[in-house]
């Protein structure tokens, strides 16, 4: 019954793949750390509690399989060809990412081979590349506006600087040349001194 | 426009209305969205001054102001698709909270999930009303996202046919809920259960807290605002503390369970079902993940390709900092996981959807399987979002600091999400009780279907590496 999984970091579904084989062997490593505990004749809940790192370890896996997987199902949906391709680099560089961030547990279940996780950075790298020309157009497909980001920073139009110093002169301590508490505080102390 | 930004969008390798559509889950719902932010935007009333310069008491009055506005405008325009209805709130309210969040976001999905049909006729229209402002109590001072540890009692009373409602402990004391403290006359109250010496566990009950008329505070009931928080300063968080309150007994909640005159107790068909609400609420958190996250990244980006900074090459301009290739590292893969939540956030929204269908038909096969998905998956993208809004601040350099740049905001109004309607360690935990359950039952030969039907294969799996 053995059925060796052939890992193409390029490939999504070879990427769903092992991401699906990581979260099941996490799922098997929490219930077998509990089945320990209980052999140590200790009760259900303290070996529930004994085993909860790796249990929470097993569940943040298989929300991240999930995660992943929605996003590869998501492209079947997309028709138009221009957006299926920066979608598609985005839902790998995604899932790389995630193996980065999270290899020790695709290595040490022999989910990936030394060598292929070698290759990911240079390969997301190549992915960042790829992004950089459609980073703003990726952002503005979100199509938050202005008045809902209300963020001098993010702008539509990018004027930032003019409006960053137009937003700073409305505070409330710019309300006059000289604030009251120079009358109350500096004043007297200036003249103690 | 800025002549960087400008570029940028000449570079585009796609059509960006068409990628919207996409993200907004069709071109009708797009359109119906601008429609609603032309509506929302065009309207002088909703002009208002900057929070960021508002103390805490000032910046509730203008959420109340304008909640209040909301809620008469929506009327106004007929608005009343519940879609249209977030979306018109969301616009509204911008990066900030409002006073009747939990009105809409909570109180009214409880009566409508946990109200018999008796019940929905008494409640719902005075509630759509806002004659009665609600909002959900069940976190206490001392007790949060395990349930069984809530202490405030519901003792009935079968010579009256009344709960008597009671805070026994100052930890039990409600506490967090928003809208509770000032703006709430009325809280579905979550109580242990007690009738005939017997305590059945946590129910829901409807308490009146304030007079109708004069907004008081009733007898009995002791309440207020929190005080200042991390973020949500716009929303009257309060306390509850109940002395010996007594409400009838078709205050209780009876959709599924059901207390009789004489005491005698009918147990709901799945005692998840009183947390109903909850799950509705995490599946929509995970929306709210991938809107805050998609904020963010179009804050840092934008913002990244305005900025110009250092240099590359000796001599050159400054470049963009979208240039260099740590700043896509920050910034790209938090880009892809706002596309990825958003997708994850629609799937949710469908699933519950259906789900949530097949209950109301009497079918509850898949209710553990929703409750522990939406669970987990509020855990993973509310932890993965919170952290990443804030490398999309600290990549904006010293101006990200600034209250301009909206970032703070979109953290401090985001960050509760980790903690309210489950903390999420706690959600993992019960996400990993339903995968240990499903990895038992498919090593005991059953055959499991949804997300978890990947252990089905456990035990049959040899993997191995190959060279690419």
């Amino acid at each position: 019954s053995a059925r060796p999984v052939v890992v193409d970091i390029n490939d999504l579904s070879s990427l769903v793949e092992i991401y699906k084989l990581r979260a099941s062997i996490l799922v098997e490593l929490a219930a077998k750390s509990i089945q320990q505990e209980l052999q140590r004749r200790k009760c259900q809940e303290e070996a529930w509690n004994n085993s909860s790192i790796d249990l929470v370890r097993a569940s943040d896996a298989h929300c991240h399989y999930v995660v992943v997987k929605l996003f590869t199902d998501k492209l079947a949906e997309v028709g138009d060809t221009a957006i299926h391709s920066v979608l598609s680099t985005l839902a790998l560089l995604y899932a790389l990412h995630g193996i980065t961030r999270n290899s020790g547990d695709f290595l040490q279940a022999g989910l990936l081979s030394v060598p292929q996780t070698q290759q990911i950075p240079s390969r997301i790298k190549e992915l960042l590349s790829q992004l950089r020309p459609n980073a703003v157009a990726l952002v503005d497909a979100f199509d938050i506006s202005d008045k809902t980001l209300r963020s001098v920073l993010g702008r539509y139009d990018g004027n930032v600087y003019e409006n960053m110093f137009e937003w700073a002169r409305s505070s409330p301590l710019n309300a006059t040349e000289v604030h009251e508490s120079y009358y109350k505080y500096l004043k007297p102390l200036r003249s103690k001194l | 426009m800025n002549p960087d930004i400008l570029k940028e969008r000449h570079s585009a390798t796609f059509d960006v209305d068409k990628l919207t559509y996409i993200v907004d889950g069709g071109a009708e719902k797009t359109k119906r969205r601008r429609e609603i932010e032309s509506m929302v935007f065009s309207d002088p009333d909703f002009d208002e001054v900057d929070p960021n310069f508002l103390s805490g008491s000032e910046r509730y009055d203008q959420s109340v102001r304008k909640s209040a506005l909301m809620v008469l405008k929506m009327r106004e325009y007929g608005v009343a698709d519940p879609d249209d209805i977030m979306y018109y709130k969301s616009i509204a309210k911008g990066n900030y909270q409002e006073a009747f969040g939990l009105h809409y976001a909570m109180f009214l999905p409880t009566l409508l999930s946990q109200c018999d049909a008796q019940q929905l006729q008494k409640w719902l229209p005075v509630s759509e009303s806002f004659q009665v402002l609600g909002t959900y109590a069940q976190t206490e001072m001392g007790h949060g996202t395990h349930l069984r540890g809530l202490e405030t009692t519901a003792t009935y009373d079968p010579s009256t046919q009344e709960f008597v409602m009671n805070s026994p402990t100052v930890s039990s004391i409600k506490w967090w809920p928003g809208g509770l403290g000032k703006t709430s006359n009325h809280a579905i109250v979550l109580a242990q259960l007690h009738t005939r010496g017997n305590c059945h566990g946590l129910h829901a009950f409807i308490v009146p807290l304030r007079d109708m008329n004069t907004h008081q505070p009733l007898p009995g009931i002791v309440v207020g605002d929190i005080g200042p928080k991390f973020g949500f300063h716009e929303v009257d968080n309060g306390f509850l503390k109940l002395e010996n309150v007594r409400i009838p007994r078709e205050n209780m909640l009876m959709k599924y369970s059901k207390v009789e005159p004489d005491g005698t107790y009918l147990k709901p068909p799945s005692d998840k079902l009183t947390y109903g609400t909850m799950v509705f609420i995490r599946a929509y958190i995970v929306s709210e993940s991938a809107r805050a996250l998609s904020k963010a990244c179009t804050i840092a980006i934008r913002y990244s390709v305005v900025r110009h900074q250092s240099e590359i090459r000796p001599g050159k301009p400054e470049p963009q900092i979208l240039e260099y290739q740590t700043q896509q590292y920050k910034l790209f893969p938090l880009l892809a996981t706002a596309y990825a939540f958003t997708f994850v956030g629609q799937y949710m929204k469908n699933t519950y959807q259906r789900i949530s269908g097949d209950i109301s038909q009497g079918d509850f096969s898949e209710l553990p399987e929703l409750h522990a998905l939406t669970a987990g998956l509020k855990a993973f993208t509310t932890w993965e979002a919170n952290s990443a809004i804030e490398v999309c601040r600290m990549s904006c350099g010293g101006h990200g600091y600034s209250r301009s740049s909206a970032l703070p905001d979109i953290y401090v109004n985001f960050t509760p999400a980790c903690t309210y309607e489950g903390e999420n360690t706690v959600m993992m935990l019960q996400t990993a009780r339903y995968l240990v359950k499903s990895y038992r039952q498919a090593k005991d030969g059953q055959r499991l279907s949804g997300t978890v039907s990947y252990l089905n294969d456990i035990g049959t799996r040899r993997v191995q590496p190959q060279p690419v």
